[in-house]
């Protein structure tokens, strides 16, 4: 039976570990030796938050204090004295998809700080460094058959986290302006350094099912004449067919105002 | 009357760019800042139906019909903005970010956002260290008014004028910034209530960084008016 064409949001079920904990490769995790998280995670997997950072799902295990109460940042330990490996993580996690026959299924990041290393079902992709950047993988051949997807994403901090001069000040040693990542990381005048950069899949992740057509990234533009009287609605977008034969296509375009209570015209 | 559809043929194994014919409305409602009209929005709904298959793919976004202005003033050296015409007086808030580990829920954003248009601010400046904010941030400053000023990651302090001196040059990879600019520009672009993209904060981006980021981001001639010498408004095109 074709799961219905549309997009699911996966924010549930993920489990975490430290990278230097796990022994096993990410073909491993995702084939022969997945974490279970029934009952409970085994050690060192614990419940993760995504989208969030590595401090965050941390903070949802009770493994660090809340940093911020009191001095409690005072003690966690920076990334600068622990190292990278040492915020580096893995996230896993499984998720029903069985498509038909001319259905395309994506798998989308909408942010992740700062570049990972995912593994669906035993197959690696390695994505880009950058905070700012989606990224959008192909997964269609490389779903299981049976439905039963796993999944697991290696996440490295940025290149150059930097180290907190006791002194503190802006932007610290200024190393993280190096990587195009977020800045105050490193801590501010109105800010504690955050101890892991905001390492971590921490925005969107997302499962998008689509015909042999996908309509990408449109663009709204609305111009007006006359005092505002006329205007112009103007639309711009890609559509990307991944079938291998020619698509007929009907494309529409609907404008209903704004909802009014439950009522809305069209 | 505004529901149209278009007869498109995509060659296999590619994708195509397509400009769906403007639409016409007569008298929209416009969207208007906090305290100076309502926020209207239109559901704008794209669907793409494939001969043989069906429905293939759909997209949707709150979309404000409204222009959005600014020019620095020659006397003063400010910034004026202009909403529909009607110059306005910016009530700014400083913003950096909702919460230090990002747990960035959209109940989260809304109370924030909600707080401000309550305290009568009617824009938000995303600073350049903090985030390029997401797609939950920008709706909510649609619905409640708040124009966003937002800066791309450079900031004084880091890149160039701070103690110690760094990063004259910014980062390292700057086709990585520009990639990351210009994928950020296309998750956002589309809402009503972002107002202005600024290089960085209180520094003027590296020259080539600059440069594309101007050149990616200058106004469609459509869209770009002049006053004649008779005082009338005219569009290039």
């Amino acid at each position: 039976m074709a799961v219905a064409v549309g997009k699911r949001v996966l924010d549930t079920g993920w489990l975490a570990a430290r990278s230097t904990e796990v022994a096993l490769t990410g073909v491993q995790l995702t084939t022969t030796h997945p974490p279970a998280a029934d009952p409970a995670p085994p050690a060192p997997w614990m419940s993760a938050a995504v989208p969030g950072t590595v401090l965050g799902t941390l903070l949802k295990n009770n493994l660090i204090p809340d940093p911020f109460y009191g001095l409690n940042n005072q003690a966690i330990v920076d990334i600068a004295d622990a190292g990278r490996d040492y915020y580096t993580f893995w996230f896993f996690t499984t998720f029903q998809c069985a498509p038909s026959a001319n259905q395309h299924v994506t798998l989308n990041f909408r942010g992740i700080n700062y570049s990972a290393e995912v593994y669906l079902n035993g197959h690696e992709e390695v994505l880009p460094k950058g905070m700012f950047r989606r990224h959008t993988i192909d997964i269609t051949d490389i779903l299981h058959p049976d439905g039963n997807n796993q999944l697991a994403v290696l996440v490295h901090p940025p290149d150059h986290p930097g180290k907190i001069p006791p002194q503190g000040g802006q932007g610290g040693d200024h190393e993280i302006g190096k990587d195009v990542a977020t800045q105050y990381v490193e801590g501010w005048d109105w800010m504690c350094p955050i101890r892991d950069r905001n390492t971590g899949i921490w925005d969107e992740v997302l499962i998008s099912i689509s015909g042999p057509v996908n309509i990408i990234d449109p663009h709204l533009v609305s111009t007006f004449h006359d005092d505002f009287k006329r205007s112009y609605l103007h639309c711009t977008l890609q559509l990307e067919n991944k079938s291998s034969w020619i698509a007929d296509c009907t494309l529409k375009i609907q404008v209903s105002t704004e909802l009014e209570g439950n009522v809305c015209l069209v | 009357e505004h529901l149209q559809s278009y007869a498109i043929t995509v060659p296999p194994q590619s994708d195509i760019e397509y400009t769906i014919p403007s639409l016409f409305f007569y008298k929209p409602n416009l969207w208007w800042p906090n305290g100076m009209g309502k926020q209207s929005l239109y559901n704008v709904e794209i669907s793409v139906d494939v001969k043989g298959f069906g429905e293939s793919d759909s997209w949707s976004h709150y979309f404000g019909f409204r222009k959005i202005e600014s020019t620095i003033d020659d006397s003063t050296g400010g910034r004026i903005f202009k909403v529909n015409g009607e110059p306005i007086f910016i009530r700014g808030g400083n913003w950096i970010l909702s919460d230090g580990l990002l747990r960035l829920t959209k109940k989260r954003y809304m109370t924030d956002i909600k707080f401000h248009a309550d305290m009568n601010f009617n824009m938000l400046r995303c600073w350049g260290g903090g985030l390029a904010e997401r797609p939950d941030f920008y709706h909510f400053c649609d619905v409640y008014g708040l124009m966003v000023w937002q800066e791309f990651w450079i900031t004084g302090d880091v890149d160039g004028r701070g103690d110690p001196i760094s990063n004259l040059n910014g980062p390292l990879d700057h086709d990585l910034f520009l990639l990351c600019a210009r994928d950020t520009v296309k998750l956002l672009r589309n809402h009503a209530s972002l107002a202005l993209w600024v290089g960085g904060n209180e520094q003027v981006p590296p020259v080539d960084i600059n440069k594309a980021l101007k050149n990616d981001l200058k106004l469609h001639p459509m869209f770009v008016s002049y006053q004649t010498s008779k005082n009338e408004e005219r569009y290039l095109s």
